[in-house]
């Protein structure tokens, strides 16, 4: 059961995907209050403990310093939630890359603009429409017969992908797009409304129409 | 300011996987 | 102790992380023979199996399928390498999320066009090569007083960054260059001349010169 402090910013799916797991394994992880991204992250008392500066960081009540959200998540998990076997643990682990490989760079691209974040290429865009329809359709057919991504119950690889694709089902996944993806929908509405989930996220307010290129 | 503004996005990457793919598919073959 | 065929390709630092993580897991991990990646992972017998298709792919001798190659080598490894406790193995998954988002992107913008896999472009390779000081500086100075990344013996992070730092050190890293990480440079000697990595990887040739633009 981990505790300790998380420096991080409060509304980001890193975040979510650390709190969440926090959830399950018990302990009291706490958001440093107070926290300004790229000036609280650049003092000398927090470059000392995490010479990179990036964040999420993590630093535990017995002091250890975690950085590497799917590394903060991992810990801060119960056991159950990090796979109950070796085999489990692995896919675990597959499914953590998996996500950061290949759900969060196209999921970037495609949303980004629509949040104001990079400008609107339409190009950039088209191309990682396809590659997130190829993601979902992978998921779709491997969610056809389970309810979770590891084995019978949630695991961290269950939070973690279903973090990693929130962005896309509240910007810019609407109706018309994401029904063709049926068994995603179902287990991504199962993850978020489990209760531990939900007590971080809330209730979470899917895309409604086709989103609009940011004036 | 959102999080996500420091994310770091590696736009060309589709470039560069489907380029190791066909690099290591020709020394495949 | 985990056994089984590795689909994948045999030249590869993805591979070579999975081979020598099997050394120190002490099962017997085979590469699958006439594997012609792009048309043995398209066939139907595979993608039964391993449905996006991707490689490297592991299949163990009971059966289980693992994909993404930082899963496959957790798999076979020993528990040693995992991680001995919590906090150590937390602290191996911060490095292998570190060697993908961090290492292997400037690292591949770096070296692929000396390899002749991408075109060369100056504006790029000029940028990841200062991303590759960044990366190289941080782990200079963590390394100042550690000989492994993780707690006092090997474990899968020395393995994993090591084989993502293959390349450049091969390819694109002359002495000049490298001579500003020294505690790196002795760190990266290390790791290559542990017997069961030297087993995998053989004699490792440094990058002698300033890498010529190829034609």
């Amino acid at each position: 059961m981990a505790s300790g402090t998380l420096y991080s910013y409060p509304d980001n799916f890193r975040t979510y995907k650390i709190l969440i797991a926090a959830q399950y394994g018990g302990g009291s992880v706490k958001l440093a209050p107070n926290f300004v991204v790229g000036q609280s992250n650049q003092t000398p008392e927090f470059l000392a403990k995490f010479p990179l500066g990036s964040v999420p960081a993590f630093e535990s009540k017995d002091g250890h310093c975690i950085t590497e959200s799917n590394a903060i998540a991992f810990y801060v998990s119960s056991n159950e939630l990090r796979g109950a076997t070796d085999v489990d643990r692995a896919q675990v682990i597959q499914w953590l890359s998996y996500a950061d490989s290949e759900i969060l760079p196209p999921a970037s691209v495609w949303t980004f603009p629509y949040l104001g974040i990079i400008d609107f290429n339409k190009q950039d865009v088209n191309n990682a429409k396809n590659q997130i329809r190829n993601v979902l359709t992978h998921l779709n057919n491997f969610l056809l017969a389970r309810t979770y991504l590891v084995g019978e119950r949630l695991t961290l690889a269950d939070v973690v992908v279903a973090c990693s694709l929130l962005n896309l089902y509240k910007v810019v996944l609407d109706p018309s797009f994401r029904k063709g993806f049926q068994n995603v929908n179902r287990w991504f509405t199962t993850i978020i409304n489990q209760p531990k989930v939900k007590t971080v996220l809330g209730d979470v307010k899917l895309c409604e129409s086709e989103p609009k290129v940011p004036a | 300011t959102s999080p996500l503004v420091v994310e770091k996005v590696w736009l060309d990457k589709p470039k560069y996987d489907a380029a190791e793919r066909r690099y290591y598919e020709s020394l495949s073959k």
